[in-house]
């Protein structure tokens, strides 16, 4: 359910977490 | 030896990789792979040896122009002399937040500072509805404002301990030692093997950690 949700834990998956794209070739 | 590096430290802001490696989890060797690394993110577009703003989001998101909340605050957060580009040092000391073995307080205050987005010292309400509003329109996830505001208000109330509509440093650390899988985001396991993936510089670098 999504009012069950954290909202931090929401924002954390954000694609700019993703900074291992950054060590991509 | 010593003329492999003279010559990089010709670059704007590079610094003495055994002093890098001091401060950051990272040992030399790795810290000389994250140069390589450095050099092929900052010369993508402008090649003055730093990091610009598009640079880095052209590595994040294929797209240079492509904003996003949570990108800037990273940028920023890694632009620790606040003028508008990455140096070499700056990167690497912010990478090392995110390597596996940094210690968990500097991991929960780095994401304290990235969530606090106006730098007040707190995250406040507003801010953490702000950081939920990105989150949904970058996943193109459509909630109903009522849905929204249960869940930044149940998560305040829980984490807003003393009650003063604010979450302080202390309370986000309690929060987060509560809910660790909170501060995931702040580890790359990749980070463990850096040399790896430039092989090509551990192959020509003459400094033994």
């Amino acid at each position: 359910k999504p009012v069950s949700m954290n909202a931090f834990e929401l924002i954390s998956r954000s694609k700019s977490f993703n900074l291992e794209n950054l060590f991509e070739k | 030896m010593g003329c492999y590096w003279s010559k990089k430290a010709k670059t704007p802001g590079y610094e003495d990789p055994a002093v890098l490696a001091a401060e950051t989890p990272f040992t030399v060797n790795e810290v000389e792979a994250l140069y390589e690394l450095f050099k092929k993110l900052s010369s993508s577009i402008f090649d003055d040896g730093l990091i610009h703003k598009e640079e880095f989001q052209l590595a994040l998101f294929k797209n240079k122009d492509k904003r996003n909340l949570f990108a800037d605050r990273i940028f920023d957060l890694f632009d620790v002399k606040r003028n508008g580009v990455i140096e070499f040092g700056e990167f690497v000391r912010s990478l090392g937040v995110f390597h596996p073995n940094a210690p968990v307080e500097d991991k929960t205050e780095f994401a304290f500072r990235l969530y606090d987005l106006r730098q007040t010292g707190y995250i406040e309400r507003e801010e953490l509805k702000e950081m939920v509003l990105a989150l949904l329109h970058e996943s193109e996830l459509v909630l109903s404002d009522d849905v929204i505001e249960v869940i930044v208000d149940k998560t305040y109330s829980e984490a807003d301990k003393k009650g003063d509509g604010r979450i302080d440093q202390e309370e986000w650390r309690e929060f987060v030692l509560k809910h660790p899988s909170l501060i995931k985001n702040m580890t790359l396991p990749y980070l463990k093997d850096i040399t790896l993936a430039f092989p090509s510089f551990v192959m020509s670098s003459e400094v033994e950690d």
